[in-house]
């Protein structure tokens, strides 16, 4: 079972 | 004041088309290099990013620094109104609450104007890291296509794998199984990058989704690493590019 990330996770607000 | 001349409204349809799936509202920054558009779906799985520079257009002119809040459904029934190789200018104030399309046909003997209401949207902007990708693949953007439809039928999850052999995408769901290998051609249709081997799961939707940007592009470049979003992009003529980040499926 794979749960899905999001994507904000990876690229920082600015 | 914003002033950008598209020699050919399709090319607009094709991006709006490529946009409309994925979000409903947008922000396009307008600068003197040219347009940028960024932003998430509305789950955070995905983000889409659009460039359009100068060069691409008929004209191009943007004085002073100008968001455009979009409404993408509307300004998809905008362009769908005028003829595909009607010249589109987009025009906007420095300040604008309102953008205007003038949709001009080839002999000039038919002009079409639209104004279209701007949102007052806040977005967050994310930053986009530079990433070393393990593996690049670019191949035909209709193959990638075809074998995104096919994955869906499958299973809700792709899973990726890219070693110095090829690409494989495969599926496993309730119906059986699908997995569909690709190799690097001596033609150059399919060229396959690869430093590190990888192995990446992902939702089938939002790739599904991104295949909408296949008319604007004969090919497509897939961008993998580890624990990063996959990349999909596709090139736009001379203006850019749209690209799309989907972020992985995880074990628990």
């Amino acid at each position: 079972n794979r749960t899905q990330t999001s994507i904000a996770s990876y690229f920082k607000k600015e | 004041m914003l002033e950008a001349r598209f020699g050919e409204t399709l090319l607009l349809k094709k991006i709006v088309d490529a946009l409309k799936e994925i979000i409903s509202q947008s922000t396009l920054d307008c600068t003197e290099t040219g347009m940028q558009l960024q932003s998430m779906d509305n789950s955070h799985v995905s983000l889409v990013a659009l460039s359009l520079q100068t060069e691409g257009f008929e004209k191009y002119r943007c004085d002073r620094n100008v968001s455009l809040g979009l409404d993408l459904k509307s300004l998809a029934k905008v362009v769908k109104s005028a003829s595909g190789d009607d010249a589109v200018t987009l025009t906007a104030a420095d300040k604008a609450d309102k953008l205007l399309l003038s949709f001009e046909s080839d002999n000039k003997s038919r002009t079409a104007d639209y104004e279209l209401k701007l949102l007052n949207l806040d977005q967050d902007h994310l930053g986009i890291p530079e990433t070393n990708y393990a593996c690049i693949v670019q191949m035909p953007s209709s193959e990638f296509a075809r074998i995104c439809r096919d994955m869906s039928m499958f299973s809700e999850s792709v899973v990726i794998s890219c070693t110095k052999q090829g690409i494989k995408f495969s599926a496993n769901g309730d119906m059986g199984s699908a997995n569909i290998k690709l190799s690097d051609t001596s033609k150059g249709d399919i060229t396959i990058d690869v430093d590190e081997p990888i192995t990446q799961s992902f939702a089938g939707r939002y790739l599904n989704t991104f295949t909408r940007a296949t008319p604007l592009s004969d090919r497509v470049k897939i961008c993998l690493a580890p624990d990063v979003p996959l990349l999909v992009e596709y090139p736009i003529e001379d203006y850019g590019y749209i690209r799309y980040y989907l972020a992985p499926k995880v074990d628990e």
